[in-house]
């Protein structure tokens, strides 16, 4: 029988939930050694980073949300982590099979990489609540159901990401994990916002790009972007 | 299922997308 939006939404939650149940909050025994085979071990600086951008999450939660919802915005940040280290160990194993390597020092040394991804896996956690706090609208930590405020593209101004990069991950993530139907369909829709708007934004990564690109081709006259 | 359109090619992941082939 069809469920109904809250049933769907519960349902939604617990699948997420469930698929994290056995994920930890640090990195597992498989990506520690992806990590330890880096040429350069990624491992504190990945530690570090998790901890800036968990604060400035936790803390634009609360501003977005409530003073109240701190502890809240701590909690979806941790399920995040969770899935962000699991489509990690996913993409890398995926990469292995694909180019025969072990050693992945220069994608795991990236800061945009790692912001990126976790940027994605918050994206997901917070679609998820996000869902289910719009239809069950009356239970929050007091105030207007307002976290899909925090529907993207917010997440790329908390963590100061480019849409072009954010755009970068989604395809392996979906590839790499066992995303609901609604939840590729909300990262689809995230894909084509960039594709359609934010990356052709003034001072877009985009514009740099495609100016290195028509350099080699000094003939071809180069459109100035439009505002 | 989904019909979500995977684009990338064989030869095409994560790695290429950060320059990092």
């Amino acid at each position: 029988p069809p469920q109904t939006p809250v049933r769907a939404a519960m349902t939604s939650i617990q699948q997420l939930r469930g698929d994290l149940i056995s994920s930890g909050d640090q990195p597992s025994t498989n990506l520690a050694t992806y990590f330890k085979n880096c040429t350069v071990d990624p491992t504190q600086d990945v530690l570090k980073r998790l901890e800036t951008l968990g604060q400035a999450f936790s803390q634009r939660f609360g501003q977005t949300v409530g003073p109240n919802c701190v502890v809240l915005g701590k909690q979806r940040f941790t399920l995040g982590v969770k899935l962000y280290y699991k489509v990690m160990e996913a993409m890398l194993k995926s990469e292995e099979k694909r180019l025969s390597v072990q050693n992945f020092s220069k994608l795991l040394n990236d800061p945009t990489f790692h912001t990126s991804l976790l940027a994605c896996a918050l994206e997901v956690v917070m679609a998820t609540y996000g869902e289910s706090s719009f239809k069950t609208a009356g239970y929050n930590c007091g105030g207007e159901p307002s976290e899909t405020d925090m529907r993207f593209p917010w997440i790329l101004d908390v963590f100061n990401l480019t849409a072009f990069n954010f755009y970068k991950v989604i395809e392996s993530f979906i590839k790499a994990d066992s995303l609901s139907k609604d939840i590729i369909k909300h990262l689809e829709t995230c894909e084509n916002l960039i594709m359609e708007r934010i990356a052709w934004r003034t001072g877009s990564l985009l514009f740099e790009l495609l100016r290195q690109e028509h350099e080699g081709g000094a003939a071809e006259q180069v459109e100035t972007p439009a505002s | 299922s989904h019909d979500y359109h995977f684009g990338l090619e064989d030869h095409e992941g994560i790695s290429e997308l950060f320059d990092c082939d």
